[in-house]
């Protein structure tokens, strides 16, 4: 079989002034995952390694440059899922930590679980060894910025009701 | 939203997903990424999809499971991904996104969003875009 990867940067509205760095953090994701394939690696280290390079890429809205919710604060969540025997892992509303992927995968690996979420998965994560860090490290300028024009506009809560993730 | 799909040369698949979720969110509120058949599903049997979007309409419909159910019916990637985005836009008003890898190597990325952006690579060809039709 010819190893295959495929990636997404996140659907909906890509501005212009984010646009180029979006096409580069792409490529970048789709040709580490690739190189691990074409190395013999499998299917499920390409994506878990093509996933942390965006996740550490600040133009994604995932790791570093996540939107922030209601409060002011990073919660992410992630799953990864292995083709071979449906084994599968999740966090949810995750904080502190830079690559949620990494952990979810370790909650598929070491846990008989499916999903651990907030306060839980901050435990979980503390066990496994995963270095938390200071929140405000996964907050960009974009991202605070976006939360800012966010709240002047509560005014009309029914707007962007449908906004992408 | 994050996420790949992948398949290796002893024709495993997987994906993966990963997100800040939504913008000003409520505290406590998880989307579509976490959650198994709608932020991602892989089956050697089938193929493997990650998506991307309106994380309450993608939970709505089960996405990523939709897309491989339809694959499982026969449909390429393509008309799979097309047929699972129009059935949550017509069904529940919402819109997103997929990358879709199948068993034997076939892949698509599809998008009912203005823009989405995706890469792949396959035989060392690299292949990219944000926009339909790129």
């Amino acid at each position: 079989m010819k190893p295959v990867i495929v990636v997404h940067g996140g659907a909906g509205s890509i501005f212009k002034d984010r646009e180029e760095g979006a096409r580069s953090g792409i490529i970048r994701a789709a040709l580490k995952g690739y190189s691990i394939l074409k190395q013999g690696g499998s299917a499920l280290d390409a994506v878990e390694d093509a996933v942390v390079s965006m996740e550490d890429d600040p133009h994604f809205n995932a790791g570093c440059g996540s939107v922030l919710n209601e409060k002011g604060e990073v919660e992410m969540d992630a799953i990864i899922m292995d083709g071979k025997n449906l084994a599968s892992g999740a966090v949810s509303a995750v904080k502190c930590i830079a690559n949620p992927i990494m952990l979810a995968r370790l909650v598929m690996e070491k846990t008989e679980h499916m999903l651990l979420t907030d306060h839980g998965a901050n435990l979980f994560a503390k066990a496994m060894n995963i270095p938390e860090i200071p929140g405000e490290k996964l907050i960009t300028e974009r991202s605070w910025e976006r939360w800012s024009k966010k709240l002047e506009a509560d005014s009309n809560p029914q707007e962007d009701k449908k906004e992408s993730g | 939203t994050v996420g790949a799909v992948a398949i290796d040369n002893e024709g495993n698949v997987a994906c993966a997903t990963s997100t800040g979720g939504l913008s000003n969110k409520l505290v406590g509120r998880v989307g579509d990424s976490a959650c198994i058949g709608s932020g991602g599903y892989a089956d050697n049997h089938v193929g493997a999809v990650s998506t991307t979007g309106h994380g309450e309409s993608m939970m709505k419909v089960v996405l990523a499971r939709l897309v491989l159910y339809h694959m499982e019916q026969g449909m390429t990637p393509e008309k799979a991904a097309d047929t699972a985005l129009n059935y949550m836009k017509t069904r529940v008003g919402g819109l997103g996104g997929v990358i879709v890898v199948s068993n034997s190597g076939d892949w698509t990325a599809r998008f009912s969003t203005k823009q989405m952006s995706w890469a792949t690579v396959k035989d060392d060809w690299l292949q990219y875009g944000i926009y339909t039709g790129e």
